[in-house]
Parts: C-alpha cells; sequence; structure tokens
C-alpha cells in the first residue's frame, strides 16, 4: 500500500521537525506514480500534487505521528476534499414533476442506473415514472421495461415514435395528469466527440427543463474521462455525477479526473449488476481507493 | 542538437500518458529515446518516428483473423466486462461473415441481463440469421450445448455465443464462464475455436487486469477493441500484448453492423499521434 511506501521514504526524515522541499521531492513522485496508475487524468495530477506540495512545505510533524503518516494525511486530505461532500444526495424541490436526465457515454451503465435511481426514489416514498428515451438502441426500450416490471415501476415507452423529444414531451404530459413527482429520462449513449448527437441531447435538455443532468460514467474510465466530462458538462451543464460498476477492481481514478474538470458533485456509485446496488457517493472510501 | 528537449520529452510523455499506455512503459520508451537522442541530431520529426517505431515493435505480431477450421462450425466464444460491446460486436462480425456468404448462427448466452435475449434477436433479424436462445434465466451453458447442436445439425460456418457481461473479479461469474466452455469442449473437442475478449478502449489500465484474469481462467485466443470511434484512444493495449501476446483481431469503430475493421497496428499507432 501507498503508506508503506512513504514510511520508506519518510525514514530518512525521521527527527526532523518539519516537511522540507527536499523530503517531499521524493513522496510527490511516489503519488504522481500512484494516481497515474489509478487513471487519474495527466493535467489532474499536475495541479493535484502541486497543491499537495504546497499544503505539505513547512508542516510541522507532529510529536506522536510520523512525516509518512503526515504526508499521506495531507494527500488523503486534499484528495477528498476535491472529490467532494458525502452523500450529497438529488435536488429535487420545486414544480411537479422534478425531472431526472441521464445522460453519458456508450454502455455506462444509465439504463441500469435508472432502474436503482427509480427504486431508490420509489423507497424514499415518491411517486416515479421512467421514460425510455434511447430509440436507437436495439431492444432498449424493451430493457427499460423489463425493469420497470422488475421493480414495479412505470415505465413510459412508444414504439412508433423515433423522436427523444416527442417521447420526452408526451411523458410529462402524462406524468403531470397521473401526478407524478419525478420522472427519470433514460437517454441513448453516444460519444462526447459526437458533435450531431451532442447537439442534440442539449436540444432536448432545453425542452424538458430537467431538474438534474446527472453524467452516468464507468468508474474504469482512463485519461479519456476529462474529456468526456467536459464536453457533456461543456453542452448540458451537469448537476451531478454517478459513477458505475465500482464493484470491480479498478483504483477510479476517473473519480478525480471527471470531479475536476465538471466540477459536478459524485452523487451515487453504482456497485453491482442489481438494483439494489447503488450506494450514496463516499469520497472518504473513494480516495483511499485510488491512493491503492 | 544532441540530447532529448526537456520540453519535447514532456510532451511525449503527455500524449503517450493521455493515449492510456500507462506509466511503466511511457517511462520505458522515454529512456529508449533519451538514449538514441544522446548519440544523435535529433530533431522533432525524427524523435516522434522513433517512438511510433518503439510502439510498433511492441505490436509485432499482434494482428490475425479469426481462426479457420477443418470441420465447421467454427465455434466463437465471447466475453468480457459489462457494457464494451460484446453483443454489437457478435453482429458486426456475423455481418461481416455472411456478406462473405458464411453461415451464421448466433447463441444467446446471456440469459441474466433485462432485455439481452431481445437485443441480440433484433440483431439477427436484421441480419438474417438464426439466434438460439431460452428463456430468461436459463442455463447459459444449456443454450450454448442447445445451439451448437444446432449449428452442427445445420452445417454451419460460424457460431456465436454471447455471454453476459461480467467482472473479472466475480468468482460465481468465471466459474459460470469456465462452465459454458467445457460444455461447448464436451460437445466438440475443438470448441470453443476461439475466444474473444471484448474491451472498451475508454477504459484505463483495468484493462490490463481484465485481460490477466480472463486469461487465466478461460485462456483468450483474440481481443476485440472497442469504441475506437472515440476520443479515447485504448493505449492500454500496448502493456497488455507485451505482457500477455493475444492477438488483437478487430476494432469497433462505431454502432452499426459495419463499424468493424481488422486490426492494423500501423493504423493503430497512427491514430495515437492524430
Ligand atoms: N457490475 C456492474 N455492472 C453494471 C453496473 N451498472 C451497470 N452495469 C452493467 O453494465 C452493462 C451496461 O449497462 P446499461 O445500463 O445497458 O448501460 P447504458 O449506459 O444504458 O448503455 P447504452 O444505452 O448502450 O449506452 C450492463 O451489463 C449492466 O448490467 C454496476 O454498477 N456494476
Ligand atoms: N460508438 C461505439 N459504440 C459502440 C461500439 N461497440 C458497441 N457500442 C455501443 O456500446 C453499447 C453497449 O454495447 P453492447 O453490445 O450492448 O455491449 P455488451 O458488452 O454486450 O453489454 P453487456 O451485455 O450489458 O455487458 C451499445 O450502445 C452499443 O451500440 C463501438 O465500437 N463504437
Ligand atoms: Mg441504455
Ligand atoms: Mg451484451
Amino acid at each position: 500500500a501507498i503508506s508503506d511506501k512513504f514510511n520508506t521514504i519518510f525514514s530518512k526524515v525521521r527527527g526532523r521537525a518539519r516537511l522540507s522541499e527536499e523530503n517531499i521531492s521524493e513522496a510527490l513522485r511516489e503519488i504522481r506514480l500512484a494516481l497515474l496508475e489509478a487513471d487519474v487524468n495527466f493535467k489532474v495530477v499536475k495541479s493535484f500534487t502541486a497543491s499537495v506540495r504546497d499544503k505539505a512545505l513547512g508542516t510541522e510533524v507532529t510529536p506522536r505521528v510520523t512525516p509518512g503518516q503526515q504526508f499521506i494525511k495531507i494527500v488523503h486530505d486534499e484528495l477528498v476534499g476535491l472529490l467532494g461532500i458525502e452523500g450529497e444526495g438529488l435536488s429535487l424541490s420545486g414544480p411537479s414533476p422534478a425531472v431526472i436526465m441521464l445522460v453519458g457515454l456508450v454502455g455506462s451503465g444509465k439504463t441500469t442506473t435508472a432502474g436503482k435511481l427509480a427504486l431508490h426514489l420509489s423507497k424514499k416514498s415518491r411517486n416515479t415514472l421512467m421514460v425510455a428515451a434511447d430509440t436507437m438502441r436495439p431492444a432498449a426500450r424493451n430493457q427499460l421495461v423489463s425493469i420497470g416490471q422488475r421493480i414495479g415501476i412505470e415505465v413510459f415507452s412508444n414504439d412508433r415514435e423515433q423522436s427523444p423529444n416527442r417521447i420526452c414531451a408526451d411523458a410529462l404530459s402524462y406524468a403531470s395528469k397521473k401526478g407524478v413527482d419525478t420522472v427519470i429520462i433514460d437517454t441513448a449513449g453516444r460519444l462526447a466527440v459526437d458533435e450531431q448527437l451532442m447537439g442534440e441531447l442539449a436540444a432536448l435538455k432545453r425542452a424538458i427543463a430537467p431538474r438534474e443532468v446527472l453524467l452516468v460514467a464507468d468508474s474504469m474510465s482512463g485519461q479519456d474521462a476529462v474529456t468526456v466530462a467536459a464536453k457533456f458538462h461543456e453542452a448540458l451543464g451537469l448537476t451531478g455525477v454517478i459513477l458505475t460498476k465500482l464493484d470491480g477492481d479498478t483504483r477510479g481514478g476517473a473519480a478525480l479526473s471527471i470531479k475536476a474538470v465538471s466540477g459536478a458533485p459524485i452523487k451515487f456509485a453504482g456497485v453491482g449488476e442489481k438494483l439494489e446496488d447503488l450506494m450514496p457517493f463516499e469520497p472518504g472510501r473513494m480516495a483511499t481507493r485510488i491512493l491503492g | 542538437a544532441h540530447g532529448l528537449d526537456g520540453g519535447l520529452r514532456d510532451e511525449i510523455e503527455e500524449l503517450l500518458i493521455t493515449a492510456d499506455i500507462g506509466v511503466v512503459l511511457t517511462a520505458r520508451i522515454l529512456d529508449d529515446l533519451s538514449a538514441w537522442a544522446a548519440k544523435n541530431n535529433v530533431n522533432p520529426a525524427e524523435g516522434t518516428l522513433r517512438i511510433k517505431e518503439s510502439l510498433l515493435s511492441i505490436l509485432e505480431e499482434s494482428e490475425g483473423a479469426i481462426s479457420a477450421v477443418d470441420a465447421p462450425p467454427a465455434v466463437v466464444l465471447v466475453l468480457g466486462v459489462n457494457g464494451t460491446g460484446k453483443t454489437t460486436t457478435i453482429a458486426k462480425i456475423a455481418h461481416d461473415l455472411t456478406e462473405h456468404g458464411k453461415s451464421v448462427i448466433l447463441a444467446a448466452g446471456d440469459t441474466f441481463r433485462d432485455a439481452a435475449v431481445e437485443q441480440l434477436t433484433v440483431w439477427g433479424d436484421r441480419l438474417g440469421v438464426e439466434v438460439v436462445s431460452q428463456k430468461q434465466g436459463a442455463d447459459p451453458a444449456a443454450v450454448a450445448f442447445d445451439a451448437l447442436v444446432r449449428a452442427q445439425t445445420r452445417g454451419i460456418d460460424y457460431l456465436f455465443v454471447d455471454t453476459a457481461g461480467r467482472l473479472h473479479t466475480k468468482y460465481n461469474l468465471m466459474e459460470e464462464l469456465k462452465k459454458i466452455k467445457r460444455v461447448l469442449g464436451d460437445r466438440m473437442p475443438a470448441a470453443p475455436h476461439e475466444t474473444l475478449l471484448v474491451l472498451d478502449a475508454g477504459i484505463g489500465q483495468n484493462n490490463i487486469a481484465q485481460a490477466k484474469k480472463f486469461h487465466e481462467e478461460v485462456g483468450i485466443t483474440g481481443i476485440v477493441l472497442t469504441k475506437l470511434d472515440g476520443s479515447a484512444k485504448g493505449g492500454a493495449i500496448f502493456p497488455l500484448f507485451a505482457d500477455l501476446r493475444i492477438p488483437i483481431k478487430y476494432i469497433g469503430v462505431g454502432e452499426g453492423a459495419d463499424d468493424l475493421m481488422p486490426f492494423d497496428r500501423h493504423q493503430f499507432v497512427e491514430a495515437l499521434f492524430s
């Protein structure tokens, strides 16, 4: 673990009263290595290590703590601070229905997450409607309908309508009639660099005025996570992020990249394929996982 | 001038790391470049050429087509973690084969995920190929077996077995995959003739862990790298191939049936620099 590496590096620093440029430079190199191996973006690593260096320099070494432990605490705290606040839930207050729009790359876990969110909200006694607005992917509507049946939550779908905007408009008037208070829109996956599809998504957002625009992102994403997050944020204005597939063994550095470049709070973690497998995001646990 | 300019070194490092090539391989390439630059007159163009050559040499013998077989059907087992593009990739390869006059059957081996069978069935209808399936929750090994019997009975050239996405860290799911492979082999000793691991180019270093684990547990004979029509470069394939030497057979470049290309290491290296 990285704490072991630091104990070795800082063993040469024993008896020093402060962390200095020379004794932290090697540690900073280790941090940089660890973060890059964890898939944190190159530029994000650069600015992160610079912040850690600034915070660490001149720090007094607390008597009952080793310099290595002191340094790790600075790194960990800095990481937690950047990853965001714990338990930042959905902001759904306002006129009914509150619309939640799920967006993201192909295969990131949007449709599954729609079901997870719907289940989560139904447990909080919200009257939820899911909308099958992916008219592109083969059997996408079937997938969401099947999910809805599984958890007893209604899905609005129209096999004969090809326009996501029309489907959502119809879904919202249906929702108003039925007194639904929360609408979750599952959109088609797309590439962030597909200008046409990103434009269509922006137009959809303007049409439905969602309270939440959540980027559903694969936690195993690599360096490109910054481009993806930046483009989705630029096009839509993200209000939050859901990281999926955290039940795997990825270090998940994409979390830091996505947060750094979009500023959008990471609200939930997908931790499995079942619809129950959704947890509030915990920055402390994520920081430890990223550091490795 | 001799020696590697600091600015150029930083630029190259950023290019390689942000392509997901990883710290270790990047460091090795930079050290090699520095050593070479110390003895030669270097300009950025020559430096870039040198790096391309290093990358190309790492990928020697990384290309390859799907295995041909003595007696049909050629059985292709397709696996990988969730959402990488397995089902769509099967449709693309099947499409390519049928365009070349081959007969194909698809086995709907994902009996777990909502509408997985429906998704493959839509593709089967579009391509005019038969899809063998059972009801949701059926034993995937039973579906694979049925499909193989069907393919043998009909004298079909290729059988593709689709499987549910699964994280390589899940013991029961990896055991399930081994069982599917075993059942195929019990019915036809050479089957599966090809075991394809589908990897997503947008994933980072975890692609290496996935390949290692799947290879260790099931034995992988080929890789398909998908979503290369995006901005991700899929560079984790370099350290992955250097270690495991599993050939990359195809790349996925879109969501349509035609969006498949054979892996070409020259094109792949060039794309890193575009
Ligand atoms: N292990 C695991 N699998 C997940 C998680 N979330 C989603 N999945 C799986 O990831 C795969 C893709 O999920 P989908 O919900 O179809 O993804 P999507 O973003 O809707 O895909 P597109 O609509 O094609 O863009 C499926 O196999 C899901 O079961 C998660 O948190 N953990
Ligand atoms: N842009 C692009 N999208 C792709 C590519 N390959 C697959 N996709 C898309 O990625 C998403 C997931 O594809 P699937 O074929 O369902 O992936 P899978 O691995 O079978 O997913 P699971 O069975 O849920 O694990 C779909 O939206 C596909 O259209 C590709 O090469 N490029
Ligand atoms: Mg979907
Ligand atoms: Mg599939």
